[in-house]
Formats: structure tokens, C-alpha cells, sequence
């Protein structure tokens, strides 16, 4: 029982690494509070971005903080791959440059799974295959679809 | 296997029937403030089968029904999948999964709801339908809802350690 | 002493219903749950976004909480004000329209109180007085002091 | 009255002593993620008395000070107010708060630090600059820590009625 959560747990780790360092450009690792028995203890994340020393979860931004979180749920993915992924303004954090990022790493992984991703932020729309405008009038919400970027843009000026 | 339309039917906001298409790839579902963007990521977490209203900001089951100028005494939301890779068991290219919430107020009890499960539009259960989504490796998990996005790093580790204990 | 909190609570009421009114263009209000002894219950606040009707204060989106949220903390700042106030990235859940109203309602403010605000929102420091950025290299923290708005954006567009 | 300035000394990723002057109005201040901005912040509450590092994002109240490639043991932050409209009881029309925190390691407890209070310079408790700050209206009150733009909308009742409570 520890064998098969050992051999879930070293892929999911490798995979954090990964994608961390794609993602925030630093070191992170999955730490086992109590390795010889998992069980009684817990699951630490240690992240270091780009030129700073290894700190407390704690410690980290809001960006920071965002891109350790997906990174793990990225990790998470790549293990057990699900159909599709359905994500609610994970960017709110971001500034441009990891927004960007962000954005860029879902269209790539796109191509094995299907994302859904609500947002509202320009630079996420820029690299999304396909745009829907959700708008709302007198208590009832209709939805704009297909829409393409110079068309949102008129929604997005006006949105964010 | 991907998500080919989802169809609203006085769901929150969506106070009449409406239907939105997907495709495979990345799709944005973006606009204004208090439109309904949030409101479609729960009729998703609707179907996968969540029973607490309150994931999905609702008091109780019966408040997703659309409350407006036009009431609706009941609401409906359907996930229709491609299922031409077969991922779920069942020998058909599409699966259409169902929900829905009646009011059918009773003189002790005018909150009284009845809730219905349909698979390919044939009567289920709500474990059958958890069943059939997770043959697909689909639960709530592959969603996440506005403001928890750095819900993993905030989280207990033992709490964190649960989630690949699950996997595991 | 029912009485000194009824006159605190009616003057913060009637600000919260005229700054909501402002901030969503919707009708907002305080309600007592125990109106005899307001002390054996709590407060709600009942929100109708315009052309909505009113619901449960869980049913709001991101953007309009945190609009209900504001008029909250602007009508306490009303009835008894501070020098200062800082806030940390308020506008991080609001598209563009509402993010500009908000920072309009703080320039305004601004005339009676000091407002410090973390933002990485061009509209919001489109309307700022005075602006900061903050870099940091290898580790360590430094600040560009008093940026006009055309070289933040060479940051901001960077930024967001 | 206004903050006039911010001196910051070894205050977390503040790794040298810096000082950040503010004139009355509306002042933004912005930069990457991870830059320092929110650390701006927490020297703030820093000053205001907070006591739980946990609020300051710190494990405990030593993790405030900066830890890098130049290791320092003790953090300090100035707030200056300009105080000519004697809006605090003191007749000056600068005042000075200051707050300082020194590793002082002990055979028995390693982490044990030393705490201490400064007003205009002189030695001074935290009921006495928390007594200062409330005399001007000043307390942490003030500040909406990121992410707890919506806390108000998602607290209990009975926890905002007290928030009157407190005013009344
Ligand atoms: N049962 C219902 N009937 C009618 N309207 C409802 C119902 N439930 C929720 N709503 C409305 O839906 C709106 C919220 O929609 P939603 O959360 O999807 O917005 P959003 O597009 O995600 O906005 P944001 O960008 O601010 O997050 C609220 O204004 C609420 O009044
Ligand atoms: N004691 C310390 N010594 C050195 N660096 C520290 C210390 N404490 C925190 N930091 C660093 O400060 C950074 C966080 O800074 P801060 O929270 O101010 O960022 P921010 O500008 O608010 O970013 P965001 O836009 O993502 O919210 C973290 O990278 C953390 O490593
Ligand atoms: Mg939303
Ligand atoms: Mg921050």
C-alpha cells in the first residue's frame, strides 16, 4: 500500500518539478513530511523562485502562491489525465508576464485535453482557440459565441 | 472523449434554454461582472454530481432555479460528451448526462424538491452517474472555482497528502 | 447602550446604501436579524445588483462581492474616519468598468483621507495621484520612486 | 495627518534600508509578482501593533527579517506621520513610530528575539503606540489585506455585527 502511493507520489513529484520550472522558472519539490510511512504524515511543497532562497509556503505572493497551486494541479493531471479541465479566473493574481505563461502552457496541454477557462484578462483571450462573451440583461444571461478577439476586445475594453 | 455542448435550462441566470456548444482545444468564457460566467462552471459541477448547494453558492438545491420576472418552477442541465473513444463504457459516440431540480412544495414542507438523474435520457441514479463520469477519470477535481486557485499552497499538508492518497 | 449602537448603525446604513448605490448602481442595505436587540443577532447586508432581483449574498459574483464588500468598508470609513487607508489589490475580481468606478470613488476620497493601493491594474493606476513600482533583484526589494504613468506602462505592460 | 514615510530596514525582502516618502492623495504602487508590494504592507501592520507573524505572511516574528545572500539579524520599520493638524495628543509636528525585531539566540531556545518600541526615539510599550494610533483613528482597520477584498461579504453575521460593535 505504501509501494503503490510511493509510485504515485515520485511520478506526481517529477512531474511538479517540471512543470515549476516551466511555469515560475524556479526549483519546487513535493516533500514527505514522514517518509518511511507516509500515512502519518503530511504532503509540503518547497518552492524557490528564480533568484530568491527557498521560504515558507507561507511567505510567497499572491503570483507566487498561483503559480505553485497550478503547477500541483498541472502535476496532478499529467498523472491521471482527465478529459477535460474547467478553470474559474485562475489568472487573478498573475501580473501580465505570468499570465502570459499561464496562458501559453494551457494551450500546449490543449492538445491532449480539453480546457474551459473563464477569464478576464486580454492576454489569456489572446491565446485561446475559441471566445465566448457571456452577457447579462434584465436578470437573464445570454451568451455570444464564436466570438473572435476583435470583437471581445470591444467587450474587454469594457471588461478589463 | 470531450465535452461537446452543455444545455441550460432555467439554470441560475440562465432563465430560459439555452445551449453552448464546445469544441476540443481551449475555449475562454469571458464578460462582464455578474453575467452568468461562474454560473456555468456550476451547472458543469451540477452534473458531476456535487450535493451541497453551497459549492455551487446556492442556500439549498431549489435557489439554482431561475428567479425573475418569468418564474420557473424547476431547472434542468444537460453535459453532452463525444464519446467516440468509448473512454465511458457505453456503445454510443455521445452521452448525454441529465439533472434536474422540481419544486413540489408540500403543506409541511414548501421547500420539498424532487431531484432527477438521466443517462442517454433513461432514468439513473446519482451513483451511477458518478460512476460513469469517474470511468472517465471526470469528478470535481478537474475543476477549479473562482478564488481557489491557491487553494493547494493555502491547504493542511495532511490535507494535500489526502489528494494523492486518492489517486494512490 | 441598544441606543448608542442604533445610532452608529443607522448613520453606517445610510452610507452604505448611498455609496452602493454609487459604486453598483443598485439598491444595498443593512438589516438587523434581531431588530429589538440587535446584540442576540447578526447584521446582513442585502444586495440588488441593477436589474437583478435581490438573492442570497452567496449567489453574487466575484465582482459584485467585492463591490458589496467596498461600500461595506467605504461607509465605515464614513461615519468615523481614519487618516489613511491601504488596500491590497481590491480590484483584483473587477472588470474594467467596475474597477474604474472604484478607483474614481477613491480619487475622490482621496480629498479627505490618504489612500495607498497596491494595483497591477492599468485603469485603476490611470486614475492615481501618485504612483510607485517595485522590482526586485537577486532577493532583494528596491522601489522606482514617483513613475508617471507612460513609464509604468513600460513596467504594466509587462506587469498586466 | 498623513503618512509621510515608510523606512524600512532588513524587513523581509527589503534586504537594505530603504525609505519609501508618500504625500496625502491617492498613491498606487505597483510591480511584478513577488516584488515586495504586499511586504509594503505588512511593515504597515507591522507598526500597528499586529502580533501574529501569521497575518505578516511569517511563520514567527524573526522570519520578518531579511534572510538572503547578506544575513542580517534584526529587522526595523519606521512610520512617520505628519502630525501638524496635533491630530495625535503629542506636541510635535512629526511623529515617529518605530519597531524593532533582534535575534538574540539562547542556548536553551534558539529562536528567542528581542522586541522593542520606539516614539520620536524614545524607548516606549505596544499599549502605548497602539494607544497613539487609536487616538488618530489609526488601526488595522485601515488596511484590506490581499484576497480579503470580499472577507466582509463572506463572514458570518453575527462576526460583522461586531465590527458596529466595536465602533459603537
Ligand atoms: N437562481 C437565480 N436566478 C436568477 N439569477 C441568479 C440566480 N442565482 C444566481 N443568479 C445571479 O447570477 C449572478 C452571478 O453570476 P456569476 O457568478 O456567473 O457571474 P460572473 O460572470 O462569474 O461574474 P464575475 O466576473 O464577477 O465573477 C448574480 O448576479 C446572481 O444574482
Ligand atoms: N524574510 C524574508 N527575506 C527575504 N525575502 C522574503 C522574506 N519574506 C518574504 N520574502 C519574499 O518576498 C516575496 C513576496 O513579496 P510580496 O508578497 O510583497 O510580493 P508582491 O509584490 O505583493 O507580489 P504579488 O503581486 O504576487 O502579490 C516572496 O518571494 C518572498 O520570498
Ligand atoms: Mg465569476
Ligand atoms: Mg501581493
Amino acid at each position: 500500500k505504501i509501494e503503490t502511493f510511493y509510485r504515485v507520489f515520485e511520478s506526481i513529484n517529477e512531474n511538479f518539478k517540471k512543470i515549476y520550472k516551466e511555469l515560475a522558472d524556479g526549483e519546487g519539490e513535493l516533500i514527505l513530511e514522514n517518509p518511511e510511512n507516509p500515512f502519518e504524515g503530511g504532503l509540503m511543497i518547497k518552492v524557490r523562485p528564480s533568484g530568491k532562497r527557498a521560504l515558507h509556503l507561507n511567505a510567497l505572493s499572491g503570483g507566487e502562491k498561483s503559480l505553485a497551486s497550478l503547477a500541483f494541479i498541472f502535476a496532478l493531471q499529467a498523472y491521471e489525465p482527465s478529459p477535460f479541465y474547467v478553470l474559474d479566473e485562475i489568472d487573478m493574481f498573475l501580473d501580465e508576464k505570468n499570465a502570459e505563461k499561464v496562458a501559453k502552457v494551457i494551450s500546449e496541454k490543449a492538445k491532449e485535453a480539453q480546457f474551459i477557462v473563464v477569464s478576464l484578462r486580454r492576454i489569456t483571450l489572446k491565446h485561446a482557440h475559441h471566445i465566448y462573451g457571456v452577457t447579462i440583461n434584465k436578470g437573464i444571461s445570454t451568451l455570444i459565441g464564436n466570438v473572435n478577439l476583435q470583437e471581445v476586445e470591444k467587450i474587454v475594453d469594457k471588461i478589463r | 472523449m470531450y465535452l461537446k455542448e452543455i444545455v441550460l435550462e432555467n439554470f441560475k441566470s440562465f432563465g430560459n434554454r439555452i445551449r453552448i456548444p464546445f469544441l476540443p482545444g481551449f475555449t475562454v468564457i469571458t464578460g462582464p461582472n455578474g453575467s452568468g460566467k461562474s454560473n456555468i462552471i456550476d451547472a458543469i459541477l451540477f452534473i458531476l454530481g456535487v450535493r451541497s448547494p453551497k459549492m455551487m453558492r446556492a442556500g439549498k438545491l431549489t435557489d439554482l432555479i431561475y428567479k425573475g420576472a418569468k418564474e420557473a418552477n424547476y431547472c434542468k442541465v444537460s453535459l453532452i460528451f463525444d464519446n467516440s473513444s468509448r473512454e465511458i463504457p457505453i456503445n454510443s459516440d455521445e452521452i448525454i448526462l441529465t439533472r434536474k431540480i422540481r419544486m413540489a412544495p408540500l403543506p409541511n414542507n414548501p421547500d420539498n424538491y424532487y431531484s432527477y438523474f438521466y443517462i442517454n435520457g433513461k432514468s439513473a441514479s446519482l451513483n451511477e452517474f458518478v460512476e460513469l463520469l469517474s470511468s472517465a477519470n471526470i469528478s470535481p477535481n478537474c475543476i477549479v472555482q473562482q478564488g481557489d486557485v491557491t487553494a493547494i499552497v493555502e491547504m493542511g499538508d495532511v490535507q494535500r497528502r489526502k489528494i494523492i492518497d486518492e489517486i494512490a
